[in-house]
């Protein structure tokens, strides 16, 4: 299971937040426009937060953010 | 299995509750409006709950928690 | 295999039914309207029961708990 | 696999049959009217029976069962 | 995989022939009109007979015994 | 995997083949008219034959043993 | 996998060759006209042969052994 | 993984290549017109050859050897 | 799992972040405008950026990094 | 996963390239016009290299290696 | 999971990248107009590159690598 991510802005954050027990953030990856990330989730990672304006591929559909 | 939440308002909350015999709350993170959280089912989360205005994406379809 | 539950009114509760030989209530879970839960089968629970009015999404379709 | 059963009067009764050479019931779950069950086969389930009027959600599609 | 049997009147049999070397009839469940029945297959159980009026659902479609 | 036949006359057969370096009958069921049977492929049976007027529903669709 | 023929004439055979490093015919099943057989692959049959006139239903569809 | 193949005339030729470091004929199957071949991949067979005049049915679809 | 990405310009970097409890860069992949590259998620790769003008073909579908 | 080689013209080779650190050819399979070779990735072959007027069909779709 | 390429012009380039903490080029399998070759992923290479005019099929579809 991945997904993608394509920002939209400057400064949108992709942050992982730890598998197990206890949940704090243990990375937050900056974007600039138009960069765009593929990501897993993973043995460390089993949720993830996304800040700022941006476009997110899942397996739902797209995602933009800021609708409405 | 994941699900994802897009918070509509500030304020909402998406919650784990714990795998096992027991059944309780583990965290409850806060989401603000236009947040988006991306969260699977793990060996200590069997069940989530969400409060707050929210748009809720599932294998069931899109689920917009104050529709009507 | 998980199923998404919205309730509609106050006081409805989401029953979880011990998994092997004896099937007795381990958790009842109240739902405020408007709270959506999302509940996996797991090593304890093998069956569930819903009571109050609520809407229940699961892979055979979106069941209405007061239709007709 | 499990299947969803919706009752649509008091006194629906979902039994549940042992699984293994001697077949016998172990467990009747009683439904009041607009209650719903989701029950799965299990290591001690390998067969259900349902009495009364009820709606039954399976893969085969929903089944009403006093149709006619 | 299950199948589901839906009694159109009393005295429908499902019977449950053994697995292995012998072929016999190790259970035969009786059905009144309107019951439902699903069943597995098991350890135990690798081929099924069905007497009587009934609406047999299988992943082929529905049969009715008695059509034409 | 498993096949369904319905039988359209009385003394239909169905004849399991054994598994193994050797093919020869192992058991012959016989099948009245409108009765059902429902038969997997099993440790001890990986060949079937069907003799007489009968009704075969396969994954490649429906079989009249006795079109045209 | 499996497959289903159907003998269109007396004397069908069906004719199973061996898994392994040599390939020669270890039974040859004669079919009657009307008779259906379904046959699995098996860890002693890893080609299957079919002369005569029959109807071959398989995966990649129904072939009439004497069609054009 | 199974291919089917009809002989179109006389003489047609199914051909295994023998599976590892060396690449060589281990078996020839003649057919004559009319008849059918179902084969799988196997331990000892990961190529096949087909020669004469054929019919070949394989996932990708129908394949006439002698086509335009 | 893998996917496509094809550089639209000059100086397009396919970058491989680290699975693992550190997430930071292991290998940025230089492409030339027209140049193809195929990368899978492997034991080292859990997360990949891409930056510059590109086309990356995705499970979700096609997503041009520089739309609007 | 294997795939379909149908020859055009006399002298078409499949070759095929080993698996493993090195990459070298070892295996050229030659065909003679509408021969057809059926071929899988194998223990020993992660590559393969066709040379020749053929069709290849593969899970992508027909491929004809002159077009155009 | 493998993927096809056509060449469109001679001196195209398949180059494998090593699986692994590095990442380099292993081998750079050169093909003539109108070679078509079939490449998997494999316990040594996790990406691959694609220089020169071709045409790459894959799961996502059919990419022309000098398109516009
Ligand atoms: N640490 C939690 C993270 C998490 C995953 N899914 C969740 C849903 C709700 C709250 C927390 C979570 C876990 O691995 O289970
Ligand atoms: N602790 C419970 C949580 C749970 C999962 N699904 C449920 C359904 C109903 C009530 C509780 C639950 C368990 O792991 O089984
Ligand atoms: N304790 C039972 C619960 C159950 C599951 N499915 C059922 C169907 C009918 C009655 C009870 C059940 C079991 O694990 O098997
Ligand atoms: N005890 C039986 C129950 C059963 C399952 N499927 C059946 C079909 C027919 C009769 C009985 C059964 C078994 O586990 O096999
Ligand atoms: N005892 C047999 C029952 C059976 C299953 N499928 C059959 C088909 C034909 C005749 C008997 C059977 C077995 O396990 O194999
Ligand atoms: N004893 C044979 C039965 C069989 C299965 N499929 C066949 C096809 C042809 C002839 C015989 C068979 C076996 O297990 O392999
Ligand atoms: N003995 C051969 C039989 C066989 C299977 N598929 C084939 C294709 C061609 C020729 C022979 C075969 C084997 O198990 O491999
Ligand atoms: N002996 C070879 C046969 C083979 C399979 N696929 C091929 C493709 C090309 C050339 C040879 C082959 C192997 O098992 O790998
Ligand atoms: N090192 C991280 C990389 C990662 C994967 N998915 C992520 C999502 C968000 C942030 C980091 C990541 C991990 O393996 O889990
Ligand atoms: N020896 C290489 C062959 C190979 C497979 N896929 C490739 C892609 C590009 C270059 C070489 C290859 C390997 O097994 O990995
Ligand atoms: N050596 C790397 C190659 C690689 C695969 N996917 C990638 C994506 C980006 C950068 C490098 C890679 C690895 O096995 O993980």
């Amino acid at each position: 299971d991945y997904f993608v991510i394509r920002a939209l802005e400057n400064g949108v954050q992709l942050i992982g937040l730890t598998r197990g027990q206890e949940t704090r953030f243990h990375h937050a990856e900056k974007l600039d426009k138009d960069e765009v990330m593929i990501a897993q989730f993973t043995e460390h990672t089993s949720a993830m937060k996304i800040r700022g304006k941006a476009v997110v591929y899942t397996k739902f559909g797209v995602i933009n953010t800021t609708e409405r």
